[in-house]
């Protein structure tokens, strides 16, 4: 399985339609204080499935939405999508190329896709059964984690074994 | 289930171990417990991490960047055992000097044969042991923009 | 006692304003306000950040950096009121980019008339803008040495 | 009121005594991970009276004391003293230069002093009275502090803005 793209819409400060590829074994992701690096991540945590806004740095899933700017009114939808290749067939599908999505309208209604297909949950979450892909996986590391895993707060340590065992 | 439990907390183990003292020093002890071994399921697990030369009583009396890669060498060690296609690091070299630097760069640019890495970071030393750099700019305020970089000019 | 408070709380708000739009850009909005104006003398404290251009909820949504700019601008809006002799800053720099660096370490110089600084840092732009160093070693492992440090040999 | 020097023996990684001279106004520490830079830190915060064992990264009190290494037995005694000149007459005394000792010993005793004479942990508070330093002081800032302040946690900015109010 190879990340191919990630394609953000909407989503924190990413007001336009941005595309990153993912074509290389390791792609660094530099910029000044406060723009957007974060974001990204915060975007392939949510796409692969997470369900607490909190995990992802805000009160309510509606602050993921681009909330607007000087020049700009807020949007609408936040979207985003994560490409792969199915090499090796590890994913639980058929497809060579799998692409999942995920929708968060204002209004509160949100939405899952897979190769452009509406799912359910549960289907992303399927397709990813096994692989240690998952938003709260050991395989996504940020500095808050690291004193949490020191001083084993909330059973952190165990936690994360539990993902990989 | 508790067979499971040991059988992969076993190899974890030998995992950290390996991770720690490259990280670290050769020899240097560490090592990983189950602080009630009569009831595997629900134990907690508990670290042991003595760089070169020192007692520390538990790893909380370690420095900032000590404590950042006894994490990470556990981190590692979980990955180790189900590497995962892909993996995210955010900043997570901010504490380490130099050469603690290297020899972290060093390690993931040996895993990225098996996964990919995304690293966000600000240190010149990680942007110049990747392969391409992405970088984000607010050139409009308050909106993000991606542009592939050219590494001479950065930040 | 709350008027002693208040005005306190007005002279810490003015500095506020004035340090956390040095560290960002001129014409930032900021503010600080109690939550609960009828019950001075118990009530939280509220901040509010909005650098360039972005309309945060709460300072909770700001980045690793700009959340680390803001809690600084508080705690020199503080030191502004009444000026410790000395103060210490352990690693504070590390999320910041090359050019908050800049303005950060511009800034305790300006303070560094009134107040000594002991600064304890990774980062090469802060070691070049201090005035003497120390530098800290381990060569018997596991025991601390301090030796004075020319600055063209670092880390 | 000028900081001139610490003497260090026996407190955390420092199993010998050690001096560090502050004659100018930006004193930088640097060294790689581990060595002891923030060790210093804690010396300075103990021994103008820091009371809580937490705030100094251990356990109980006696954990500041040397522990030994490979080479060296452990210490029997932690002793760190803090030296000032009273330039604008700022400490609550008439001495120009000013001394302050905190020992503590294996056997759980701790002594304080001034100017080497034994005195009272009251009598070193009331030396600062007023002038902003203290152990918890906003003047003292670790990146720890960082997320305190921004979540607010135990009411944090309250009480940091009580030191200076
Ligand atoms: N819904 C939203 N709409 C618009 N902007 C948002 C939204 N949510 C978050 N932001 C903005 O995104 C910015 C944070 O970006 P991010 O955390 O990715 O920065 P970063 O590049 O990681 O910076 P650092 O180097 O400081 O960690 C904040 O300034 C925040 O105001
Ligand atoms: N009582 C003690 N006796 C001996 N060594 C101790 C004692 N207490 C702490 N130490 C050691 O001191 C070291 C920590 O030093 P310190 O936290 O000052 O490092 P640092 O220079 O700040 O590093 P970093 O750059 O990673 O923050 C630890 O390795 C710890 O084992
Ligand atoms: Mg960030
Ligand atoms: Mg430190």
């Amino acid at each position: 399985m190879r990340l191919t793209s990630l394609e953000v819409k909407g989503f924190k400060s990413f007001a336009d339609k941005t595309v990153i590829h993912f074509n290389d074994n390791m792609t660094g992701v530099v910029g000044p204080n406060g723009c957007g690096k974060s974001n990204v991540v915060d975007a392939i945590r949510w796409v692969i499935g997470e369900q607490k806004a909190r995990m992802l740095r805000s009160g309510k899933m509606e602050d993921l939405i681009f909330n607007g700017s000087k020049g700009r009114n807020a949007s609408q939808l936040a979207e985003v999508s994560l490409t792969f290749e199915n090499t090796k067939n590890q994913l639980g599908t058929e497809f060579s190329t799998v692409r999942i999505t995920r929708m968060y309208f204002r209004n509160g209604e949100s939405e899952y896709r897979i190769n452009d297909v509406p799912c359910r949950l549960k289907d992303i979450n399927n397709l990813f059964m096994d692989t240690g892909v998952s938003s709260d996986s050991y395989a996504i590391i940020e500095l808050k984690m690291i004193e949490e895993i020191i001083s084993d707060r909330e059973n952190s340590r165990r936690h994360l074994f539990e993902q990989a065992a | 289930a508790s067979e499971k439990f040991l059988d992969a907390f076993t190899r974890v183990k030998a995992n950290f171990i390996t991770v720690f003292q490259k990280l670290f020093n050769e020899g240097d002890q560490c090592d990983l417990y189950l602080e009630n071994p009569d009831d595997v399921l629900e134990s907690k697990i508990e670290v042991v991490a003595k760089p070169k030369g020192k007692k520390p009583s538990t790893i909380t009396q370690l420095s900032g960047g000590e404590k950042t890669l006894t994490a990470i060498a556990l981190l590692f060690s979980l990955y180790l055992l189900k590497p995962a296609p892909f993996c995210i690091l955010d900043e997570v070299d901010a504490p380490l000097d130099d050469n603690n630097v290297g020899k972290f760069n060093n390690m993931i640019r040996e895993f990225s044969n098996n996964s990919q890495f995304i690293i966000v970071t600000h240190n010149k030393a990680t942007m110049a042991s990747v392969d391409v750099i992405y970088g984000v700019t607010m050139a409009e305020p308050g909106v993000s923009r991606l542009v592939p970089v050219d590494f001479r000019s950065l930040e």
